[in-house]
């Protein structure tokens, strides 16, 4: 016959049931024992105090061994039904029950190759992750960057925007215009000079 | 129908154990094996044996309470009740650990695991979704800084373009 | 044998969670 170990009991009570009937077993039975030799003892010391008395220890002895075999045997048989009734009532565990440390037990059971494929999915998104962070570091470098490339660009814009804005404090709206205007005003000048000179030439030989 | 709790019948199987102990090592059978002694003294045996049963009776109640004392056996069994009523509804065997740890331990973590794995892809989406507007940004600001390149050169062309102006009117003043 | 078995439903009861503990303490560890 197996024995059941009754490991997953073991496991609850942190001894096993069959020792802990054991244990009981001998302390009862140390009981008897004990009680039986105490009554022993005491018919003993009666008779001793009975002058002429012609039962002798040795009788009183078979007497007791005779009640004591008895009980002895009835003792183990009824033992015998009350561990049994321990062991399937009392210092069991259900089959259908689960002890709260098993509890994640109670869902699925993971093979190895889902297991491992876990581990591998968390591997992966731990990589993600890491490449999603660096690619935050790397935009935001970029948008730090062009902070500066935007602030330098907008310094050189407003460089233009002053310039602008000194030729229109000075009435000129446009430099081009302006210049061109020169340029024909200058050429105009010229012209009425060259006009003078000339004027001042024929004047002079006549 | 109503589930007697293990204690009380830890108790009950006890009493029963002894009741019928006693029943076996009745008076009648004492005085058969103490024949002589009880012709002698009969008061005396019956004493005796009340004594006897008397005494067997304490020294195994005191035996059990001591072990009830010593393992706590009796919240123990009390929260076992409450272990086997909070599972009652379940019918078929529940699981047993198989004898192979790493297969045990396999299903312990992995709730833990897939925590871990829920959390992680929660963190890989947010972290993505950051990442889209940031990019966003960047490319907005891509645009931005092309605006103003383009501006500039825009201006730089028109300030070049002077540059022809500029020339003439220096030929034209300095022209004898 | 009573000690084995009750030595290794110790191991049972307690184990899983010590590794566990230890599996979690690395998991946070690794996230830090």
């Amino acid at each position: 016959m197996s024995v059941d170990p009754m490991t997953y009991e073991a496991q609850f009570f942190g001894f096993t049931p069959q020792t802990c009937m054991l244990r009981i077993y001998i302390a009862f039975q140390d009981y008897l024992f004990e009680v039986m030799q105490a009554v022993e003892q005491v018919i003993l010391k009666k008779l001793d105090s009975i002058s002429d008395c012609d039962i002798s220890p040795v009788q009183i002895r078979k007497c007791t061994e005779k009640f004591l075999s008895f009980m002895k045997g009835r003792f183990d048989n009824l033992f015998g039904k009350m561990e049994q009734l321990f062991l399937q009532l009392i210092l069991r565990i259900p089959p259908n029950i689960l002890l709260p440390e098993d509890k994640s037990q109670e869902t699925h059971s993971y093979s190895e190759e889902e297991f491992q494929l876990l581990q591998k999915e968390i591997e992966q998104l731990q990589r993600k992750y890491k490449t999603e962070l660096c690619a935050k570091q790397a935009l935001l470098a970029e948008l730090e960057e062009q902070k500066i490339v935007q602030a330098k660009l907008k310094q050189t814009l407003t460089l233009f925007d002053e310039l602008t804005n000194v030729g229109r404090d000075h009435g000129i709206s446009d430099f081009r215009e302006s210049l061109v205007s020169l340029v024909q005003n200058s050429r105009k000048l010229q012209n009425i000079r060259d006009n003078i000179e000339k004027e001042g030439e024929r004047l002079k030989t006549s | 129908g109503t589930t007697i709790s293990r204690v009380k019948l830890l108790d009950t199987m006890v009493d029963t154990f002894l009741q019928k102990l006693i029943a076996a090592g009745s008076y009648q059978r004492f005085t058969d094996c103490y024949k002589r002694f009880y012709q002698l003294q009969p008061e005396m045996t019956q004493r005796i044996y009340d004594k006897f049963i008397t005494q067997l009776q304490t020294s195994i109640w005191e035996e059990i309470s001591e072990i009830k004392q010593e393992g706590n056996l009796e919240a123990i069994l009390n929260s076992l009740d409450k272990i086997v009523e909070e599972g009652r509804d379940r019918k078929e065997p529940a699981w047993r650990p198989s004898g192979i740890p790493e297969a045990d331990l396999r299903s312990t973590m992995a709730p833990y695991l897939l925590q871990q794995r829920d959390a992680l892809q929660r963190r890989v989406q947010k972290q993505e979704a950051e990442n889209r507007q940031l990019a966003d940004a960047v490319l907005a600001g891509r645009r931005q800084v092309e605006e103003l390149q383009l501006q500039i050169q825009a201006w730089q062309q028109a300030w070049q373009a002077l540059h022809g102006e500029q020339r003439e009117l220096a030929a034209v003043l300095r022209e004898p | 044998f009573d000690e084995i078995i009750v030595d290794i439903a110790m191991k049972r009861k307690q184990y899983p969670r010590k590794i566990l503990e230890c599996v979690i303490k690395t998991i946070k560890a690794k996230q830090e």
